[in-house]
């Protein structure tokens, strides 16, 4: 990859514990326009898998691009994932790279 | 309405 270049690391998160245990701020339209995660939780599923940093912006839920999704709605697209039954772990797509792909 | 103001806006899950 070129220098410029952001890396991407796909995390799989296990539903390990009843939280996920993170905190992101940011969305379209504002500085931020990508999800970041700016708190990890202890004793939380994010904590627990040990891959997830703080720093991280999150480029895709599940497969699913958070990219144009003001932040309430990539809040609701991360809980959904979290919460629905059908997997028992969340896919994150995540670079370290804090730039607006 | 004032512009929509999310810069601060963080989400626990």
């Amino acid at each position: 990859p070129g220098l410029l270049e952001p890396t991407s690391t796909l995390v799989r998160v296990a539903k390990s514990a009843s939280t996920l245990g993170i905190a992101i701020e940011g969305g379209a339209n504002t500085r931020q326009p990508l999800p970041r995660i700016v708190t990890i939780q202890r004793g939380g599923s994010a904590h627990n898998c040990g891959q997830l940093k703080v720093g991280q912006v999150i480029l895709e839920v599940n497969g699913v691009s958070l990219r144009g999704r003001e932040h309430r709605d990539a809040a609701r697209i991360i809980a959904e994932a979290f919460k629905t039954k059908e997997r028992d772990h969340v896919d994150f797509l995540v670079t370290e790279f804090n730039v607006a792909l | 309405s004032p512009p929509k103001e999310y810069e601060d806006e963080v989400t626990f899950f």
